[in-house]
């Protein structure tokens, strides 16, 4: 988290006042937005909000378009969603939003004036932009559920450095997990597959894109890159065959191509020929030399033939009749440079898939450069 | 790839750099040492999002530059 260094209001009690409406959400809508997103901060801090309808507040709260007098003109749709002052007096902690966006209550069609809302609010209170991209002060947009909301720990941090915490009874409340950690040697991954010479590393609802000129694999929320992708999923692959990166979560399987749902999904798992009473599948690779996508579920595996789209005969197999010393339940799984690493926990096993013979093992994060 | 990369798209990632990150107009000696004030600030964003610190303007951070966002500046104030 950032501060605007230190710049805070003096007092808990702050007023705001809603000066017009976008035309986009009925006023019951956008009251109610308005609302929710103070109470976000109330929740973790003493800080108390009071709405008045006349007169100055401490936070003016506004719609406008391009230029509208405070030298920040906005651009349009698109780009720049909403800006907002630190505190101190005057224009600081007012909020204004550029109503050529489209400002929606709940769906991910627009921009949820909430979590908008919300962000400008933190600014409203004195916190500058976040560098976390789990947290709701990171600067860019990303969609989440609002019903489901829940304030990530490094803006609670950041809040409760100004403020301090919320001293009333209040029942406890759903804490978000922190962001993981490429480099914590205790993660286990959830999922691993390529993208067009790129790796991606799936851990709850965000993944690391790492591509072999990086310093530094990027981390991304899920649905920032794939809007109706599950999160915390099980298994993913890339069909270098079809084109398209498939998720595995459950009993079901969603397909992309590009950024794009490929229509039809998600589709159940035994639409891919996986017996029906399968719940889940832990692992997907696929073999660039077969052109065959092995499934692993439990101690066994199965074999793909992605160009027939048909299970093959003989299948499952168990595990560790093919991979030597694989054990342990897999976790992930993907092919590299001709290599085949089962990941088992946070450990990352490196195989010939041809003879099943194992070369390594190695720490989830060694692709991850820590 | 950088071929992709135009004209309009450079000067849209100028103002995103003056916007978010205080790249200010530079002219005088620091310019003629071949100072680029503009590839600081460039690895400044890169770093700040997470992307691979080249210095120059390539696919992922021109796309990173496109998404929609607030307003305030991103220059980092200490903790």
């Amino acid at each position: 988290f950032s501060t605007f260094g230190g710049f805070k209001w003096e007092k808990n009690s702050l007023t705001y006042r809603i000066e017009n409406y976008t035309p986009d959400m009925s006023a019951a809508e956008v009251d109610d937005s308005i609302e929710r997103a103070l109470q976000v901060w109330a929740q973790v801090t003493p800080l108390r909000f009071t709405r008045i309808y006349n007169g100055i507040a401490d936070i003016m709260i506004s719609f406008s378009r391009q230029a509208h007098g405070d030298g920040y003109p906005f651009d349009g749709p698109g780009g720049t969603l909403a800006h907002a002052f630190a505190p101190s007096t005057g224009i600081g902690g007012d909020a204004h939003f550029d109503d050529d966006e489209d400002f929606t209550f709940s769906s991910n069609r627009g921009y949820v004036l909430f979590l908008v809302a919300a962000h400008e609010f933190g600014h409203s209170l004195g916190l500058s932009h976040s560098d976390d991209p789990g947290a709701l002060m990171y600067p860019i947009y990303s969609f989440s559920n609002p019903e489901t909301f829940v304030l990530p720990q490094d803006d609670v941090n950041g809040i409760q450095s100004l403020y301090g915490a919320n001293e009333d009874p209040v029942e406890p409340r759903p804490t978000a997990p922190p962001t993981p950690n490429a480099c914590d040697s205790t993660m286990t991954l959830d999922a691993v597959a390529t993208l067009r010479g790129e790796m991606l590393f799936f851990k709850d609802s965000f993944f690391w894109r790492s591509y072999p000129q990086s310093a530094t694999p990027q981390q991304t929320r899920i649905t920032n890159f794939w809007p109706n992708a599950p999160v915390n999923i099980d298994a993913a692959y890339e069909s270098q065959q079809s084109d398209r990166v498939l998720l595995f979560k459950g009993r079901q399987v969603w397909a992309f191509s590009g950024y794009d749902l490929v229509s039809g999904y998600p589709k159940p798992l035994s639409s891919l020929g996986l017996p029906k009473t399968t719940k889940k599948v832990d692992a997907a690779l696929y073999d660039v030399a077969s052109r065959k996508t092995l499934f692993f579920v439990g101690s066994n595996y199965y074999s793909y033939d992605e160009a027939k789209e048909t299970m093959d005969e003989g299948f499952p197999k168990r595990v560790d009749e093919t991979f030597s010393g694989m054990s342990g339940k897999v976790t992930a799984a993907f092919q590299y440079r001709g290599f085949t690493y089962v990941y088992s926990g946070p450990y990352m096993f490196e195989y010939s898939l041809r003879s099943g013979r194992l070369f390594r093992v190695l720490r989830n994060s060694y692709f991850l450069r820590c | 790839p950088l071929s992709q990369i135009n004209q309009q798209d450079e000067s849209f990632a100028k103002n995103y750099l003056k916007t978010f990150f205080n790249l200010t107009e530079e002219s005088g000696p620091t310019v003629r040492r071949g100072f680029n004030p503009a590839a600081v600030k460039l690895m400044e964003m890169q770093r700040f999002f997470g992307l691979q610190i080249t210095g120059t303007l390539d696919t992922d951070t021109l796309a990173m530059m496109k998404k929609p966002r607030c307003g305030v500046s991103d220059q980092k104030v200490a903790r």
